[in-house]
């Protein structure tokens, strides 16, 4: 995360290769389901034998007698609908829940984030010096309104497309955060409102981010835990 | 430090099935399958074993799956454990070990059985020890030309059979990533360590966690993109060690999944241009050593088109990378490389949500054949013929039984993949009502778990 700061975000996940290096994030939504993005997977069908997910934990690398470290196998990937660009991870057994580990709710389906919500991305990737790399990261980014964001961008941007406004200093997820979370808090209640796919450019000044929208899939999402 | 599972081949979830033995086979025995494997080593007249891990049974077996009459059978209790000397094709060293069923000499003459003294007399005669059976070649006088036999022709006594040298008999390509041949001694004669085993060396490279790299009892392999295959050894003091292995001379073969505007899997077949991380920052040149060192030159992995300073992945991660021109970043991950389209094209269109399409596409957009509706195999279904009768769950077309927003879909028959979504497409002018025109404002009634949000208190 470029321009955060060091924060708690127990529903994000790290997400781990059989080397056990985190290369992308996730959001915890069922104590055994991960969404992450598409992006970060070689296919629908990999073979992911020895990946895992780390949760409750603030270091990118804990010592392995971190007490609130929790490290589940990942044993199955769904993906999600074409052009969505989810994917959803089941895990060995449930993650367990305390003051480290959270699950984030979803958003009612369909349901659209009014404009000016300030929503919080998490994640242990790139922070271009801006922050301590070694820990978890979370910095604040406005929801920019679809029309506002579309003339932005050119008319470029999908109805499945979340955006948020850029900020002058410079905040935005990086390398890493792919497939983490933009969770909005509403009623007292953080959501998930949005997952962290990859830009051409982190953090950009003059254009906004964008987001995969989770409420358009959120039937999808409800179905793959039922199936 | 050598396990005596060295001597075997490992077959998992396999036995080895024989007609009723006389005598019959003797009782199995509780143990290890270290245990195991001593006992078979010791004994001359075992060549194999099964070991129920479950139970820690172990039965000693006078047969391989070359011996005739035998088979192999998948069995889940089951380890199958063979002598490796019994199944190899090729040879160690001088080959005096070898045992396996080579029965022709390298012109293609027809052994004469080692019991025989015709065509020709000879003082090499069977015996409990020396391995002379039936008319398979062998080496009973360490000649340096390798395993023989007497041959049928009374014209020509003896000749070789020409077995070649297991380090010579499978060549590698490239890096040797997947190379699967049996050399199990490193480059200084030294012999590997299990892949299995923990000791005496621990390791990260268990072979339930790398299933797609052959880390197969103690051969030699390359499992994390080295220069070539290596192995853990058996000396304590002496970790791991290259292998020597022919390189294959014929084509290096092409790689699969070769694309330059996007990468498909993994991307070891990307092979664009992209020469910048996501944060902006250059990559380094793969022939430069600085600001980061690395093994991964151009020379040394020829395969891996390491030109210039382009994102690549010579070594199998999740995407392609650089190191970068940052001292700070040593490696980043060039994920903003599109990944290629993966899916069928559309063969049909649906209107609205598709719970009227009533074509006939049978196959998701992965092309995976669609399971019956009907049917309870491979995946026991939710919705069925009985339950939605209304909703022409035929044979196994798509359909859209409970008007999934996202089109049609159908239970699948491949076991890991419950359901998904099929090769039809919205068709045009078909437009669903966008969800920010209806964007009417929602109350949160219910909540999920309150964060109890924590000041982090610094180091």
């Amino acid at each position: 995360i470029i321009g955060g700061q060091p924060g708690n975000s127990p529903w994000t996940v790290s997400i781990r290769n059989r080397a056990g290096v985190h290369f992308c994030g996730g959001s915890l939504v069922e104590e055994q389901w991960v969404i992450s993005t598409r992006q970060c997977f070689s296919s629908c069908d990999a073979d992911l034998m020895g990946y895992e997910v780390h949760l409750g934990m603030l270091f990118k690398d804990p010592g392995p007698k971190d007490p609130e470290l929790q490290t589940i196998p990942i044993t199955r990937i769904v993906c999600g609908p074409s052009e969505s660009q989810l994917v959803m991870l089941k895990l060995a057994r449930p993650a367990t829940l305390n003051r480290r580990v959270a699950l984030i709710c979803l958003p009612p389906e369909r349901y659209v984030v009014p404009a000016g919500t300030v929503c919080e991305i998490a994640g242990w990737g790139e922070t271009r010096g801006t922050a301590d790399g070694g820990v978890l990261n979370v910095a604040q980014l406005p929801v920019l309104a679809h029309g506002e964001c579309n003339a932005a961008l050119r008319g470029r941007v999908k109805d499945s497309e979340l955006c948020t406004a850029p900020l002058r200093a410079g905040v935005g997820a990086c390398e890493g955060d792919y497939g983490g979370p933009l969770a909005c808090l509403t009623a007292d209640c953080w959501v998930l409102e949005g997952v962290i796919t990859p830009s051409r450019v982190c953090a950009r000044t003059d254009q906004p981010a964008l987001f995969i929208r989770v409420s358009l899939y959120v039937d999808w999402i409800y179905k793959v835990m039922k199936m | 430090h050598r396990s005596p599972l060295n001597d075997f081949q490992r077959l998992r979830a396999t036995e080895l099935l024989a007609e009723p033995a006389d005598p019959p086979l003797p009782s199995p025995e509780q143990s290890s399958a270290e245990q195991c494997a001593r006992r078979c080593a010791t004994s001359l007249a075992c060549r194999a074993f099964h070991h129920d891990w479950q139970s820690q049974l172990c039965q000693l077996l006078p047969w391989t799956q070359h011996s005739p009459h035998i088979q192999l059978q998948k069995n889940i209790h089951y380890d199958l454990y063979q002598k490796k000397v019994f199944l190899r094709d090729c040879i160690v060293a001088d080959g005096s070990s070898y045992r396996g069923t080579r029965a022709m000499t390298e012109k293609g003459l027809r052994c004469q059985h080692w019991q025989s003294t015709t065509p020709h007399d000879h003082r090499f005669l069977p015996s409990p020890h020396n391995g002379l059976e039936e008319n398979y070649c062998r080496n009973p006088d360490w000649d340096k030309r390798g395993p023989w036999c007497y041959t049928v022709d009374p014209n020509i006594r003896h000749q070789s059979c020409g077995i070649k040298k297991c380090e010579d008999a499978v060549c590698m390509t490239c890096n040797g990533e997947d190379y699967r041949g049996t050399v199990d001694h490193t480059e200084s004669g030294t012999e590997c360590q299990r892949w299995d085993l923990q000791h005496p060396h621990k390791h990260p490279y268990h072979p339930h966690k790398y299933p797609d790299k052959g880390l197969d009892d103690n051969y030699c392999r390359n499992p994390d993109s080295s220069e070539r295959p290596w192995c853990y050894t058996v000396d304590p003091g002496r970790e791991r060690e290259y292998c020597r292995i022919r390189l294959c001379t014929e084509k290096r073969p092409r790689p699969l999944n070769v694309t330059t505007g996007c990468f498909r899997g993994k991307g070891e077949g990307y092979r664009g241009r992209v020469n910048v991380t996501v944060s902006g920052i250059p990559c380094q040149r793969w022939d430069a050593q600085v600001p980061h060192q690395h093994h991964f030159t151009p020379e040394k992995y020829p395969c891996k088109d390491l030109q210039e300073n382009y994102c690549r992945n010579p070594d199998g991660s999740e995407a392609p990378w650089c190191f970068t021109a940052r001292s700070t970043v040593r490696i980043a991950f060039c994920f903003h490389i599109h990944r290629c389209p993966d899916e069928l094209g559309a063969q049909e269109c649906y209107f609205g949500h598709g719970e009227h399409y009533h074509g006939l596409v049978s196959k998701t957009r992965k092309g995976i054949t669609c399971q019956p509706w009907a049917a309870q195999t491979p995946h026991v279904p939710q919705i069925s013929p009985f339950t939605h009768p209304e909703a022409h769950l035929e044979e196994n077309y798509c359909r859209n039984p409970d008007n999934d927003s996202h089109g049609p879909w159908c239970y699948t028959m491949d076991p890991r993949t419950p359901f998904d979504y099929c090769a039809i497409k919205p068709c045009s002018g078909s437009a669903v009502p966008s969800v920010l025109e209806n964007a009417d404002a929602v109350a949160f009634k219910e909540c999920g778990q309150r964060d109890e949000r924590l000041q982090y208190k610094g180091r």
